[in-house]
């Protein structure tokens, strides 16, 4: 079989007329290295699942991308994640909903899948499994980015202001 | 969001998202990454799947298992499905977003309807492919 490894980093993107070579090129930088951090396992015959989780932690420490170091906040001015992971061998899967603390969450979910009888851990719980399973942990301001923040506030004005919610699909999902 | 699936060279499938919602969501908001079936899923017998976008609409129409059952009961190829449940599925009820999808023979479809989708793929030659807008 020809391994194939595909990512994504989001479906809200920068308009066109917005973006500029500098942040396009670090984009395209950044999805190269976790094609080249997924690569790596499938070219040594390693395994699609460990292939996916090495991907999505490269995507996660970049903060260009929404989710891990650089996810949105909510409108309370807290940073809530979620992961999920599925090995196709057999239908096992994890996942953690509503967390913020360990530096990959897709190792958060992963640990649900492995080392738990559940399917989806969720808030303090989910914390608790993960500090338990020993993940690493970051503070908040490892997660937060300027240019979260910035969206966030200009969220809040418009929604003090009373107005039409016309953000385009960068400033909704990051 | 982002997200990864991939086949081995065993021809087993797996797939990971994760994810930090929507800007200014409210607290507690969980969106579709962690809802098995909707933004994430795995079979070795039909596909796996990460999905990126609106994600109540992906969790309502549980989006990846759809593709999955159009693959596994209808005969559909992993293109067909994956993109008639962007297109044809989810679009027409104000779904906006896209997914990646890979099958156990290799084959790949990433279907978006937004502007651009932040999206790479590498094979068996090694070379990395990336793009962000309908290049």
């Amino acid at each position: 079989v020809s391994p194939m490894l595909v990512i994504h980093g989001g479906a809200g993107t920068i308009r066109r007329e917005n973006m500029t070579p500098e942040r396009e090129a670090a984009c395209h930088a950044g999805m190269r290295r976790a094609l080249s951090a997924g690569y790596a396992v499938l070219s040594r015959q390693g395994s699609a699942l460990d292939a996916v989780t090495e991907a999505v932690k490269a995507l996660e420490d970049d903060p260009l991308f929404n989710a891990g170091r650089g996810a949105v906040f909510n409108i309370d001015g807290h940073q809530e994640m979620d992961a999920a992971v599925m090995d196709g061998r057999d239908r096992r899967a994890g996942a953690v909903a509503n967390i913020c603390g360990p530096r990959h969450p897709v190792l958060a979910a992963r640990a649900v899948m492995e080392r738990s009888e559940h399917v989806l851990l969720a808030g303090d719980g989910a914390l608790r499994f993960c500090r338990d399973a020993g993940l690493e942990f970051c503070e908040p301001a490892w997660f937060a980015t300027e240019r979260r923040l910035q969206a966030l506030e200009e969220e809040r004005r418009r929604r003090s202001a009373g107005a039409p919610d016309e953000r385009d699909e960068e400033a909704r999902h990051g | 969001t982002v997200g990864a699936v991939a086949c081995d060279h065993q021809g087993h499938l797996a797939a990971a998202t994760s994810t930090g919602g929507m800007t200014g969501k409210a607290s507690g908001r969980i969106g579709d990454t962690p809802m098995i079936g909707a933004g994430t899923w795995a079979d070795d017998a039909t596909c796996a799947v990460s999905a990126t976008g609106h994600g109540e609409l992906f969790m309502r129409y549980v989006a990846g298992h759809e593709i999955d059952a159009r693959m596994r009961w209808a005969g559909h190829t992993l293109e067909t499905a994956a993109n008639d449940v962007v297109e044809r599925l989810l679009a027409p009820v104000g779904g906006s977003g896209g997914l990646i999808a890979v099958d156990r023979a290799g084959n790949m479809a990433l279907p978006f309807n937004s502007e651009g989708m932040y999206r790479g793929y590498v094979g068996a030659d090694g070379r990395l492919h990336t793009a962000i807008y309908r290049e």
